[in-house]
């Protein structure tokens, strides 16, 4: 019994090296450490147990249940070069396969070609895209969008959004409008809100997802660019801490480089 | 901020007066903490402290305590000293060079921020009498040539964009024709996002080189990167190599340990900082503002 110690020292301090580089953070680190090292081992092995508890920390946020409401409307949010515009491409083709009638809202009326990089997507996804009437602010593109979609019996209705620093209050509020426009004209809408977190963020990360939260209603995250040597862990502590689920995955620039998020995948891959 | 969380730790050391081994290990544990919290590289981190430790140690064994300082300030003093001195005295900004024209090359992953700084360089050149020409080698990225045609025009500098060549290589080495032909002093070339794991992309990136001949390689980091950023800033480095470093996004909040994580293992300086979305916001590196932020 007291040899194992020493050898369970040197593996903690290797599980927490390992952890904290995949960008989990401090406190959710120490937390999973507790966690593991008070658990009775059964022969499972340090590393198995702390794969068992991330695992556990994601089962624990359940993915919001789907709500009976047509057009469903899917607003995605984030901060600046995360992935957004591209992921959008990609829902709208996944979501056509699945058999779905996606319509594009291109409201990033701000960025340099932005809309123009929108449409390369919604072309190569076969989806229509409702773009802004010269100097329409975002709030009446959502406006727009939605009617073209009821009229045309589009579902759901995917809204990309211009990249914002959420320390930025006036474009925080521009969130907060769009809500109301898309509340107004559908039940409950939006009623995705997906955040777009790139997987090489650090712990801004969880800022981001708190202030999203609290603004514009995100419901769930999106962690794109998988495919490089990031783990993006801050999703890990925002499940836990705001209990909000991932839902898909981003794992390359292509259009199919969109998976639905898979806890174990995900587990599995913090230790490769 | 790490000034409150060291004073904490000398005050339930039962108000120790001056620095001993025992208490500067209780502060080592609090810097350890505070940088990873801030995003430092954990090798980072490990190297930074023992640093800090010895620069500790030396006061203890010379008795060389600062006058007036009690001994969470004189920590606080030495983290900021060695971190300041990490970030190095230069100036950032561009290298020196005598090459026409000066080439400058934009690389970094995916969403960092190139192509909007690459127009921000250019505001800047141009308000410093200099004539750049903008390129772009991005055919991957849909509407990314536009995006930066899109851009030149709100700076008002020229884009060499010839219609329908969609090679990488050959895009940038007319640039450089072009701006030597015309007389233009300056060609900033931007470059599509890419993985440094990915060997086909990485290698075009040194083809783009090696037609340019640039006198500048900035590596664009964005500022809330996490553990990653030593990867990434590494493998470019040693792939292609880096010049400088354009830390964006730095308007947000983020502590933006990222920035020593970076510049520890690219051993370059910071040439810029993108502290907004409008071309005029570029900004010179200023170490003690940086070390603030990360300190918090
Ligand atoms: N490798 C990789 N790259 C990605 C992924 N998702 C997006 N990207 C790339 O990231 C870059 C930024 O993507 P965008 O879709 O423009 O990001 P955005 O959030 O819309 O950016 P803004 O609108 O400017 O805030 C592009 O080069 C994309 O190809 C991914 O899952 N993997
Ligand atoms: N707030 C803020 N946003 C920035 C800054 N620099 C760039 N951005 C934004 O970040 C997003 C990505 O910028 P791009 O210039 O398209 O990034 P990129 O590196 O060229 O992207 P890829 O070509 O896809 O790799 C855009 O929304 C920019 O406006 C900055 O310093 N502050
Ligand atoms: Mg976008
Ligand atoms: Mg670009």
């Amino acid at each position: 019994e007291r040899r194992t110690r020493p050898v369970d020292v040197e593996t903690v301090e290797a599980l927490e090296e390992l952890l904290i580089s995949a960008d989990i953070g401090v406190a959710a680190t120490t937390r999973i450490i507790a966690a593991v090292t008070k658990q009775s081992r059964n022969g499972a092995s340090l590393r198995d147990l702390v794969k068992q508890e991330i695992r556990a920390v994601f089962a624990a946020v359940d993915r919001p249940s789907t709500v009976a409401v047509h057009p469903q409307v899917t607003l995605i949010v984030g901060v600046n070069g995360t992935g957004k515009t591209t992921t959008v491409g990609k829902l709208a083709n996944l979501l056509k396969s699945q058999g779905k009638t996606p319509l594009i809202c291109a409201a990033d009326t701000f960025r340099a070609a932005a809309v123009e990089q929108l449409e390369i997507w919604a072309n190569r996804a076969g989806v229509d895209m409702v773009r802004a009437r010269e100097g329409a602010d975002p709030a009446a593109v959502v406006f727009d969008a939605i009617t073209s979609g009821k009229a045309k019996g589009r579902d759901p209705i995917l809204i990309d959004t211009a990249g914002r620093l959420h320390t930025r209050v006036n474009l925080m509020n521009e969130l907060d409008k769009i809500k109301r426009i898309a509340a107004r004209e559908v039940p409950g809408a939006p009623h995705d809100v997906l955040l777009v977190l790139d997987a090489t963020v650090g712990q801004n990360g969880v800022a981001q997802a708190r202030e999203f939260m609290s603004v514009a209603g995100v419901n769930g995250i999106v962690l794109t660019k998988l495919d490089g040597t990031a783990k993006g862990g801050v999703a890990v502590a925002i499940a836990h801490d705001l209990r909000l689920p991932i839902r898909y995955v981003g794992v390359g620039e292509g259009i199919n480089d969109l998976v639905p998020f898979s806890a174990d995948d995900y587990v599995d891959s913090l230790f490769e | 901020s790490l000034s409150t969380r060291l004073q904490d730790v000398f005050k339930t050391l039962r108000g120790e007066s001056r620095l001993t081994p025992e208490n500067i290990e209780a502060a080592l544990r609090e810097i350890r903490l505070a940088l990873l919290e801030a995003d430092v590289n954990f090798k980072v981190v490990k190297a930074f402290v023992d640093r800090v430790r010895d620069r500790a140690m030396d006061a203890v064994t010379n008795k060389d305590t600062l006058r007036g300082l009690g001994p969470s300030q004189e920590v606080v003093k030495i983290v900021r000293d060695e971190m300041v001195a990490l970030f190095g005295n230069a100036e950032g900004g561009l290298q020196a060079t005598t090459k026409r024209p000066r080439v400058i090359l934009m690389l970094g992953l995916q969403g960092a921020g190139k192509t909007t700084t690459s127009g921000k360089l250019a505001m800047w050149l141009k308000t410093q009498g200099k004539h750049p020409l903008l390129v772009s080698t991005d055919v991957k990225r849909p509407a990314a040539i536009q995006q930066l045609n899109v851009v030149a025009e709100k700076v008002g500098v020229r884009v060499h964009d010839p219609a329908g060549e969609m090679n990488p290589v050959t895009r940038a080495k007319g640039a450089v024709a072009e701006a030597t032909t015309l007389g233009f002093d300056v060609v900033i070339v931007d470059t599509a996002g890419r993985l440094h794991i990915d060997d086909e992309l990485m290698a075009e990136l040194v083809a783009i080189k090696n037609v340019t001949d640039p006198s500048d390689l900035l590596f664009v980091a964005d500022a809330m990167t996490g553990q990653d950023a030593i990867k990434s800033a590494g493998e470019f480095n040693a792939q292609v190599g880096v010049t400088g470093v354009v830390l964006t996004k730095m308007d947000g909040d983020a502590r933006g340990g990222a920035a020593l994580s970076v510049v520890s293992v690219v051993g370059v300086p910071i040439a810029f900082v993108g502290s907004g979305e409008r071309l005029e916001d570029l900004e010179p590196f200023h170490p003690e503002r940086v070390v603030s932020r990360v300190l918090g």
